[in-house]
């Protein structure tokens, strides 16, 4: 049930470039455009509707060095717990999982088990500590993750990684919801004589007034 | 919901690059705003692996972190507005631009303020050239300004100056509103409150009917 990762870019189309102007130059390439770096995005059977991709990884080849910043919201969904735990006690990650369909946020301690046997299995995969990988849900309020079906999608989607723009622009249309654009975005620059990379994807359209911290 | 995924090859100190991604989450996703509910799993996760070869970046008091901090902001600014245009049911993207502020912190809440008004959203959706509700929602922000400082222009036709409206040519700016819904493009609101150095932007959409019948049928 698992569509293929070059089929991704049929399903919605990319949002408008929005990007400020400045010493850059965008290049393709999105999350993948950094070097070092890897995505997949695959249909794991978890939306309720269609076979869009649903199911993202972002893998590092190295261990990078981790930030995040997550909602303020006191009812906050298992993954941002868990993320949020995970980077209280590491600067370090190698993966992102994400999925789309189920935001696994007010599912109690089942949820927040789910995240943690998604995060061990993804881990297993790649030959990673645990702590190592990080979670972002997003879909429906108030359901659980379809753990069962991602966690046999996850062999696929781990084998369907790429450095690739395509590999990029299918994690990013594999996170969107209600979304009707994809967002992926990347520039290039020189820092003191040498080039380096910014690359990023997002997703979003409702229910949206971020405050992270 | 929102979420995000950020990636470099940078080489940036831990505590540094923790402090990028704050500051730019602040210019960027924190800036946005599409219907004021903030979600339970909003995320950004930002990754840099180092391996560019570049020197690393272990102090903000230097070029090379003000180059990196500014590419930060550029492309999660560039994710944020992307958000904001594809906000549900929306026709248009509104940039709200604050200058004469105090400080960065002051003239962000004014502009997420007039980003997030129900009433300036509808009026933009309607092509009604509404200073007073965008004056309305600069002036219940949070923030003290002398009002016969406020100025208030919508693209480049001055609605408002010294806190007193203009005379200004309705149809023209009713058409500006209209051409930016029928194209999918950017209405701009600019603010000034004063003479200060602070200046930001913030991110909102137009609110439509559709922003209803999206939310109506799907669940929760």
């Amino acid at each position: 049930i698992c569509a293929d990762v070059d089929l991704a870019s049929r399903y919605i189309p990319a949002a408008p470039i929005l990007l400020p102007d400045g010493p850059w130059k965008q290049i393709p390439g999105g999350v993948t455009a950094a070097q070092g770096f890897k995505a997949a995005g695959i249909y794991g059977g978890l939306r309720a509707k269609g076979e869009k991709p649903d199911l993202a990884l972002v893998a590092c080849d190295v261990d990078a060095i981790a930030a995040g910043t997550f909602t303020t919201n006191i009812v906050a969904a298992a993954p941002v717990i868990y993320c949020r735990r995970l980077l209280e006690n590491s600067t370090m990650a190698r993966a992102v999982l994400i999925n789309a369909g189920q935001a696994n946020a007010a599912t109690g301690d089942a949820g927040y088990q789910d995240t943690i046997d998604c995060a061990n299995a993804l881990a297993e995969h790649l030959n990673l500590r645990s702590d190592r990988v990080l979670i972002e849900s997003t879909g429906v309020i108030g359901q659980r993750i379809k753990k069962e079906a991602l966690l046999r999608a996850l062999p696929k989607l781990v084998d369907s990684l790429s450095s690739t723009v395509e590999g990029a622009d299918s994690a990013a249309i594999a996170i969107t919801t209600t979304d009707l654009v994809s967002k992926s975005i990347a520039i290039e620059t020189e820092v003191g004589g040498t080039t380096i990379r910014v690359g990023g994807m997002a997703k979003g359209s409702g229910m949206i007034h971020p405050n992270m911290a | 919901t929102m979420l995000g995924v950020i990636t470099t090859d940078a080489l940036v100190a831990s505590n540094i690059w923790r402090e990028m991604v704050r500051i730019s989450v602040n210019r960027s996703f924190n800036q946005i705003t599409v219907d004021g509910d903030t979600s339970t799993n909003d995320s950004v996760i930002a990754l840099a692996s180092g391996i560019s070869g570049s020197n690393k970046i272990s102090s903000f008091d230097n070029y090379e972190a003000h180059q990196l901090q500014a590419c930060l902001d550029a492309v999660m600014q560039g994710l944020a507005k992307s958000i904001a245009w594809d906000g549900e049911g929306a026709t248009c993207l509104i940039e709200v631009h604050v200058t004469g502020a105090k400080n960065e912190t002051d003239a962000a809440k004014i502009a997420r303020s007039v980003a997030s008004s129900s009433l300036a959203k509808a009026a933009v959706y309607g092509r009604d050239p509404n200073w007073g509700r965008i004056a309305c929602a600069a002036g219940y922000a949070g923030v003290d300004f002398d009002l016969n400082e406020l100025q208030i222009l919508l693209g480049d036709i001055p609605l408002m100056s010294k806190g007193q409206p203009l005379p200004f040519d309705r149809v023209a700016a009713s058409d500006y509103l209209r051409q930016a819904g029928q194209t999918h493009g950017t209405v701009e609101i600019h603010i000034s409150i004063g003479n200060g150095q602070g200046s930001s932007k913030g991110w909102g959409c137009d609110l439509s009917y559709d922003y209803v019948k999206i939310n109506a049928e799907y669940t929760t």
